[in-house]
């Protein structure tokens, strides 16, 4: 099973 | 005041045709360095990141911060009324509810007018570091359409590996697979079409065909896209636009469990 992560668990939230 | 003058509509208009697909909203924050935009898709696996710099324009200018929420499809039925070589000026007041859009053909024979409401739109915001990259690869931006293109016949999801021998894009699906192996361009004449690889470290990632192909409808703004990639980051594809910013792609990885 292939899951995409999303931005948010990159990226901060400004 | 906020008012923005391009000679050449069709640069705003190629940039519409790069993000209205990913998104249906999006605000355009506009300053005295330019106008950008940041706003992630709708299932926020991807972002969209546009930089228009203020020097790229015949005429700008920016007294206040504004900061214009704009539905995409509108903008777009907007700008269609636009030819290809009228001027466009975006124009609006402080704290105003509206933009104006100003269309001049080239012997000012024509000028048309359009004012379009603006939306208060409460969108997140990211901040993305600055990262170094452990891959760079640049390439003609019709060549990666070409290779989206043509690996999303034969699966959902594009491997891309890159070593020092070179880049690897791979698929499979139902039907079989495919894989294109590029190599560094050996001796570069011209260097819209060259490809370079530029590695520290080999990566392997994995990203949804569909993302990549919405993506490519920014090939017409640039002869060369730029693909960044680190373990376990969204990949970066970038478009430079000649003479005034770029439009940057943000894709997350697909993992599996």
């Amino acid at each position: 099973v292939e899951r995409q992560d999303l931005m948010k668990e990159f990226y901060p939230e400004l | 005041m906020f008012e923005a003058r391009l000679l050449k509509s069709s640069i705003l208009k190629k940039v519409l045709e790069a993000i209205k697909d990913l998104l249906t909203q999006a605000t355009f924050d506009c300053d005295d360095n330019g106008i950008q935009l940041q706003a992630m898709d709708n299932s926020h696996v991807a972002l969209v990141s546009l930089l228009l710099r203020a020097d790229g324009f015949d005429k700008y200018r920016c007294d206040r911060n504004v900061t214009m929420g704009m539905n995409l499809g509108s903008m777009t039925k907007i700008l269609k009324c636009a030819g290809d070589k009228d001027t466009v000026t975006m124009k609006a007041q402080d704290n105003a509810d509206t933009v104006t859009f100003v269309f001049e053909s080239p012997n000012q024979e024509k000028v048309s007018d359009y004012e379009m409401k603006l939306m208060n739109l409460d969108l997140e915001h990211l901040g993305i570091p600055e990262t170094e990259y452990s891959c760079t690869i640049r390439m003609p931006s019709a060549e990666f359409a070409r290779m989206c293109r043509d690996l999303s016949q034969f699966g959902e999801s594009i491997v891309i590996s890159c070593t020092k021998e070179g880049v690897k894009f791979s698929t499979s699906g139902d039907i079989g697979s495919a894989n294109i192996k590029l190599a560094q361009t050996a001796s570069i004449d011209k260097e819209d079409e060259a490809v370079i690889i530029e590695m520290d470290e080999p990566v392997t990632l994995t990203f949804a065909c569909q993302y990549l192909n919405y993506f490519t409808k920014a090939t017409s703004l640039s002869p060369q896209v730029q693909l960044s990639m680190s373990a376990d980051v969204p990949l970066v594809v970038e478009y430079r636009i000649p003479d005034i910013g770029h439009i940057r792609y943000y894709l997350a990885p697909k993992i599996e469990e």
